[in-house]
């Protein structure tokens, strides 16, 4: 009876302790033992290459969501909106995501949308001037809303290929804020019909089980198009994305790699899977 | 939530007659799950699991206690389990040390951590509170990286008014030993260096901290921690406090609903004590450590 095999105990001890140091978390490693028990005969079961190489493959393909190259989308302007917990690297992010869209011949205009914080504006305002880009910031007086509906409709305006609307952080435990951010959205969409065109997640790697929570709440309140990995440069491997991924069918998009603009590259699945088992 | 792990660990030992190997893994099988998921490091959970263990199979388990009558009854297998998983995540925990060394002439505090943690923001939040103490602190901007991470320190002074230091053109170190000459000159008698956010492995910008700890010799550095991290928590802690000889832990965002295992980590593997919870984003919202709060967070 296949239900009655088991992978070798020496196997999971090893295997076991990597994927849940990686953030995997104890569940989905669990899914990934048995549906690695189902697939492989009892004899590939004792092997550990083998079993490694299946596990591997499992999660290439829970984490290879298929999903649109950002900077060949054709909407004109293309609208996108940035969100998650306050920290994670949204404002450094979307000067980086600014930059390889410049870099690609493409007009960007961002929207200083974190109305909120301390010198938030002021920082994006840095980036933009780095990436080549206009900023858009508010009046004295508006709200995240008013602002991003200004910034998308400066954007079209400048005849900008993209909008990237900035928010502040925020944790998804919070009714107001997450409701601030569904008004956003819909704010936005009358500044342009089909706005937002992307609403990004911004994820630090280095969050723990919390953040496949923080994933579902966001997509929830705002329907989601991707995850942005931040702080893929430390040591944390981000292995929570593999549950975001097989869960919500989320892809992961970009991955941030360090501070300085240059460091944004395009999530590569077969990398990701690599770098767990490094 | 590891409540319902213990709580699935007593029904499984529950009639059981004495403790033996084979039900004390069972039962520690449903606890381990419920700690990794609240992001408490495998390592600790590992050494946590065999502590209770020993604990257990070492135990005479005719033990007598005073029931509420005062009358002695025989503890059951199960009670002995639960006193011992009880005693041993206690230990993790405590003991409390909140207090932050005050350093005649000049208190001095360090802000270190991983980006984004939320330092400056705890930065004000420190003066705030040392305000509250009667000493008059002096917030020091020597994050020289981040766009626009000065600005922010100065916002956050200007909304306490509080003075903040900074020149532009010198290195942190620098900045940070100017800033305690600055902070006697006008008579402040305490000091909360801002630094940047680092990587425990970038060796540069470590050793920029060993410089500034070096030149300024602070009392108080604090790591300030993310309350939503992983399993690096005790990489990343580890790391900080081998270099620096942390004084202690601010656990940040715990307005939020991550679990903080990583709290119990860092503690454990460093001996350090947690020393402020983070607990909202104004500067108001800053509380001294207390056990019973983050072990009922913990267990969920
Ligand atoms: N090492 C590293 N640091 C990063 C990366 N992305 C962002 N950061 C740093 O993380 C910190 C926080 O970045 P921000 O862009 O301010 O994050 P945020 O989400 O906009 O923060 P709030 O607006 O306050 O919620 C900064 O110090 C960034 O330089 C990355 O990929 N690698
Ligand atoms: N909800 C909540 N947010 C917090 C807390 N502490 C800080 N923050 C927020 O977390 C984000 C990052 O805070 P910062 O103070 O900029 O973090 P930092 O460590 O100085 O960041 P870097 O200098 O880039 O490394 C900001 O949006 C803060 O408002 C907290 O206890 N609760
Ligand atoms: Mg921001
Ligand atoms: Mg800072």
């Amino acid at each position: 009876l296949s239900g009655t095999r088991e992978i070798d105990e020496k196997i999971v001890d090893e295997l076991e302790p990597l994927l849940i140091q990686a953030d995997v978390g104890v569940k989905t490693t669990q899914k990934l033992m048995d549906l690695v028990r189902q697939r492989l005969s009892s004899k590939e079961l004792s092997s550990a290459e083998k079993v490694r190489d299946a596990i591997r493959d499992e999660i290439l393909r829970m984490v290879s969501v298929p999903a649109p190259v950002m900077e060949e989308r054709t909407e004109r302007p293309c609208v996108v909106m940035v969100v998650g917990v306050n920290g994670a690297g949204k404002t450094t992010t979307i000067g980086k995501l600014a930059h390889r869209l410049r870099q690609r011949g493409h007009t960007v205009v961002l929207g200083a949308g974190d109305t909120f914080r301390a010198a938030a504006v002021e920082q994006l305002r840095v980036w933009g001037d780095r990436a080549g880009c206009v900023t858009v910031e508010g009046k004295e007086g508006q709200d995240s809303a008013a602002v991003l509906f200004d910034s998308v409709k400066k954007g079209k305006e400048e005849g900008a290929a993209f909008i990237l609307g900035d928010t502040a952080g925020r944790l998804h435990t919070k009714v107001n804020l997450m409701e601030e951010l569904k008004k956003v959205r819909r704010v936005m969409a009358k500044a342009h019909e089909g706005a937002p065109h992307e609403v990004l997640l911004v994820l630090d790697a280095t969050t723990g089980q919390n953040a496949l929570i923080q994933a579902e709440q966001f997509n929830q309140a705002l329907e989601l198009s991707g995850v942005i990995l931040t702080k893929v440069d430390g040591t944390a491997k981000g292995g929570v994305i593999i549950a975001i991924c097989d869960q919500l069918k989320l892809p992961v998009r970009f991955v941030g790699v360090g501070e300085k603009l240059s460091d944004l590259r395009p999530f590569d699945p077969a990398a990701f899977v690599d770098g767990l088992f490094a | 939530t590891v409540t319902r792990g213990f709580k699935n660990a007593r029904l499984k030992l529950q009639g059981k007659a004495e403790l033996n190997s084979e039900l004390v893994d069972e039962a520690l099988k449903d606890i381990r799950v419920s700690l990794l998921e609240a992001d408490v490091d495998l390592g600790v959970v590992k050494s946590f699991m065999d502590r209770v263990r020993d604990k257990s199979l070492g135990q005479v388990v005719g033990l007598e206690v005073k029931d509420g009558h005062g009358k002695r009854v025989k503890l059951s297998p199960q009670d002995r389990f639960n006193g011992i998983c009880h005693e041993e995540l206690e230990a993790l925990m405590g003991p409390v040390d909140t207090s932050i060394t005050v350093q005649k002439p000049l208190t001095k505090v360090m802000m270190v951590g991983l980006q984004g943690s939320g330092k400056t923001t705890t930065a004000g939040k420190l003066a705030r509170w040392l305000d509250g103490k009667k000493l008059r602190p002096l917030l020091v901007a020597a994050d020289i990286y981040r766009p626009a991470a000065v600005d922010q320190l100065r916002a956050l002074g200007d909304k306490l008014q509080m003075p903040v230091f900074h020149e532009p053109g010198l290195k942190p170190p620098e900045l940070c030993e100017k800033a305690m000459a600055v902070a006697r000159e006008t008579g402040r008698n305490a000091v909360i260096f801002d630094t940047a956010g680092r990587l425990a492995i970038d060796e540069e910008l470590m050793r920029e901290l060993e410089d500034i700890k070096a030149r300024t010799k602070p009392d108080n550095i604090f790591l300030v921690v993310d309350s939503m991290i992983g399993q690096d928590a005790v990489r990343t802690a580890a790391e900080f406090n081998r270099r620096l000889d942390l004084t202690g832990f601010i656990m940040t965002k715990l307005d939020g609903d991550a679990r903080g295992g990583a709290a119990l980590s860092i503690k454990e593997v460093t001996g350090k004590p947690i020393k402020f919870l983070g607990v909202g984003e104004t500067l108001d919202k800053l509380e001294e450590f207390r056990p019973q709060g983050l072990a009922s967070r913990i267990l969920g």
